[in-house]
């Protein structure tokens, strides 16, 4: 069973939603 | 479409930020697919051999934010889910991976958050879609001709039209067209998949397409902000398919969780808390490449 400890908790910044935000667009 | 389109942008977020975490303790992986740029397929990964799914959540409600923001353990009665449909197709195999990963972030769904955001200095994503097969391309694979827009608002509007060529090639091209006037799309576009703009514009931008024949009316309430506005990214854990299958329950549409008010479809659903942790994936992975 996982714990809280267990979860990954990882930095957001703003390049990972402009890396999302190409790939969506180009989804369409 | 833009629900749909944040949900993606969210997706790809959670998805890159996991790479950056595995570069960073050199877990090898490799990436799948990477053929058409249409293909959604793109990010997947592969991880020690194993093919992995990434189910990614996007928190948005400000309670639900500040919960799991003060203690990440909020997550460990939240639902992991896998759509019933993608579960019983064959892309997976049972020794293949789900890994479930979570962004918290808030959206700007209306145009007076849009117009929040932009006085605070943030960044926008305004697009335009166009859901027409015959805009798109799927009716027939040919020319749209000339691409002409124009601008019914009082000031020169900034544009990037974005689409595709001949053979399928993603083509995106700035645009200025000047206020009450026209402007044509240099480049000879076989689908128009998006329009996109830097600030809301206050008045229609009619597009108009001579292989077509036809004008459509991009009205001001049709741009939607698809920028995420993160804070922080959960990567929960994993399980195999094999594994998933044997513990998870079927949960019917319209559910609660604790993620969402409402599931949109048919899911395979198990708590969190009863997934494998990340680290023991990724230590299974190097022992795995080290053989």
């Amino acid at each position: 069973m996982l714990t809280a400890l267990d979860l990954l908790r990882l930095p957001y910044d703003d390049s990972l939603t402009r890396a999302g935000v190409e790939y969506a667009k180009k989804s369409l | 479409p833009g629900p749909r389109l944040r949900k993606i942008v969210a997706g790809v977020a959670v998805e890159l930020a996991l790479r950056r975490w595995l570069d960073a303790n050199q877990v090898p992986y490799d990436l799948l697919g990477a053929t058409a740029f249409t293909e959604r397929d793109k990010y997947d990964l592969r991880l020690g051999g194993r093919r992995v799914d990434l189910k990614s959540f996007f928190i948005t409600d400000r309670d639900d934010i500040t919960a799991l923001r003060h203690d990440p353990g909020w997550l460990l009665d939240a639902a992991a889910l896998v759509p019933e449909d993608q579960f019983n197709s064959h892309k997976l195999e049972d020794g293949d991976v789900y890994v479930f990963g979570f962004l918290a972030g808030l959206e700007a769904r209306q145009q007076a958050d849009t117009r929040r955001v932009l006085d605070a200095g943030q960044p926008v994503e305004l697009v335009a879609t166009f859901v027409d097969d015959d805009w798109l391309g799927r009716a027939q694979w040919r020319s749209l001709g000339t691409l002409t827009l124009h601008n019914d608002g009082p000031l020169p509007l900034e544009l990037e039209v974005g689409g595709q060529g001949r053979d399928r090639e993603a083509i995106v091209e700035p645009l200025v067209v000047p206020a009450e006037a026209r402007a044509a799309v240099a480049a000879r576009l076989y689908a128009l998949l998006y329009l996109r703009a830097f600030q809301p514009p206050p008045a229609g931008v009619d597009v108009r397409s001579s292989a077509l024949h036809r004008t459509h009316s991009v009205l001001p309430s049709d741009w939607h902000n698809i920028w995420v506005y993160g804070m922080d990214v959960f990567i929960a854990g994993w399980l195999t398919k094999g594994e998933f299958r044997e513990r998870s329950r079927r949960l019917p549409a319209g559910s609660r969780v604790k993620q969402y008010p409402r599931t949109q479809t048919v899911n395979r659903s198990l708590p969190i808390r009863d997934l494998r942790p990340i680290t023991e994936l990724a230590r299974r992975i190097k022992d795995f490449a080290s053989r």
